[in-house]
């Protein structure tokens, strides 16, 4: 059974795409048929994953809009070891093309219906906006993923973010629950990552992942390189996060 | 006469509100009158001034769709020396209204037309997105300050920023210029940021500020009291270096 997830965040740069890319090469690496899903107008994923956004010829937008199957838009990432459905600027186009549309929250959920099937995890990469792309995101998923930077405006915007995934819930996709909480860019010698973790602990109990990824710099050189962080440094602080981090999701899949 | 100023860049994460809050502030150390404008529906800019945007009579939306005029929607900042407009989610549903407006692109610039001459320096602190509020907030601006992380994803997204501002001062506000690229969170002991900041040095030039805002985790626990770093912790790096950036902003624009 596939288990598409959402990672999601509308908090600008807390470690969606690098949560998102690394987790999906982990997954892979555990043997998993893994699908990432761009999402973001800007391509990060995309460009994070060796693919180039400007030489597309397909893209999600094709997808979202009814130009092209999801095969004509698929293709395998050069070294990740997963398939990737990428993205680049057309997306803005899209999400405004969208709006005038019947049923346009289900759209991504419809075209990922033909190929879900031929993975065991679709990870659904988000822009940093609670907008129609993301809340197709949100339609097409059973879990949603949120990666957290233990700081105040971070902490402060997740109650929005969960209110919006209570409307989905209620009105789309009863389906749809809370994966979990992934602490990102943890620095342990700052007092203030602690108390906010403390905070998210308190608040969310289970829901947290038990793996914390810390600041790394591995992980921001390795999307220059075009590779996930376990092909450009697998001995890495980060590396060893994601990795665990994998092992914890499948551990929780399979209690499920 | 009034400089506006809109902080933008559409990756996530890199400083924007930061710099946004932080600049306002030092400028009106300088006895200049300064408006902070919030047009991010996450309200970031107007929590991190210590105004709850929770209990908002009057918000920026309100502006933008035309139902109050600016003095109403207006309020001091209570430490930070400077007059906020500020913002809360209703935003999001403000720029899907927005969509079907006639001239919807000068929204912002006609609202704020009434109060500008109050002010020596309006900032507008925009969403990390190209949608329809920044649309709105560069075609109201005389310039663009680009707060940059000298990482990867930062880096790759300036173009697609550039070619956004191109347009709009080719098609709308042909008085639009880049007043300039802030260097932000820098950390001189990794390799990319020094690497990156080259890169920027070489395209950029004398358009890029040559204050550096460095990595300071006491930037980071300001927002959470409520107040500008200047307020919080004046002795900081973090205060230090946006004094430095609002004094190198002011010697500029005399120079003008
Ligand atoms: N654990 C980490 N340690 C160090 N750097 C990191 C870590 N995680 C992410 N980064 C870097 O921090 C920046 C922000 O991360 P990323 O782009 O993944 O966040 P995002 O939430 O996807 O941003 P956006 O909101 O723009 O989509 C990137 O430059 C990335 O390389
Ligand atoms: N120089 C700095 N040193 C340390 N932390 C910083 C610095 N500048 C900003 N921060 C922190 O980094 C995070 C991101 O900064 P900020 O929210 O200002 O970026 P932004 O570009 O406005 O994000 P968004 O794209 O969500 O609007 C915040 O938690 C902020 O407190
Ligand atoms: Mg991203
Ligand atoms: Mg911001």
């Amino acid at each position: 059974m596939t288990r598409i997830l959402a990672i999601t965040n509308q908090k600008g740069g807390v470690g969606k795409t690098t949560t998102c890319i690394n987790l999906c090469a982990a997954l892979a690496l555990a043997r998993r048929r893994v699908l990432l899903v761009d999402l973001d107008p800007q391509g990060n994923a995309t460009m994070g994953c060796g693919i180039d956004k400007h030489g597309l010829e397909r893209s999600v937008c094709d997808l979202l809009l009814g130009e092209a199957p999801p095969q004509a838009c698929i293709q395998p990432a050069p070294v990740a070891g997963i398939d990737v459905l990428p993205a680049n600027a057309d997306l803005t186009a899209a999400e405004v093309a969208l709006m005038h549309q019947p049923g346009r929250e289900r759209r991504l959920q419809q075209a990922l219906q033909t190929v879900a099937p031929d993975y065991d995890y679709v990870l659904v990469d988000c822009p940093p906006s609670l907008n129609m792309l993301t809340i197709n995101a949100l339609v097409a998923a059973a879990g949603v993923l949120i990666p957290v930077q233990c700081e105040y405006y971070a902490l402060e915007g997740l109650t929005a973010l969960l209110e919006t995934v209570r409307q989905i819930r209620e009105t789309i996709n009863p389906g749809l629950e809370i994966d979990g909480l992934v602490r990102t860019m943890f620095d342990a010698r700052n007092r203030l990552a602690g108390q906010v973790s403390e905070q998210l602990l308190a608040h969310f109990g289970d829901r947290v992942y038990r793996t914390i990824v810390p600041r790394n710099v591995r992980l921001a050189e390795a999307p220059s390189h075009g590779m996930p962080i376990l092909a450009y440094d697998k001995g890495s602080r980060g590396a060893i996060a994601y990795l665990a981090l994998a092992g914890e999701l499948l551990r929780r899949d399979e209690a499920r």
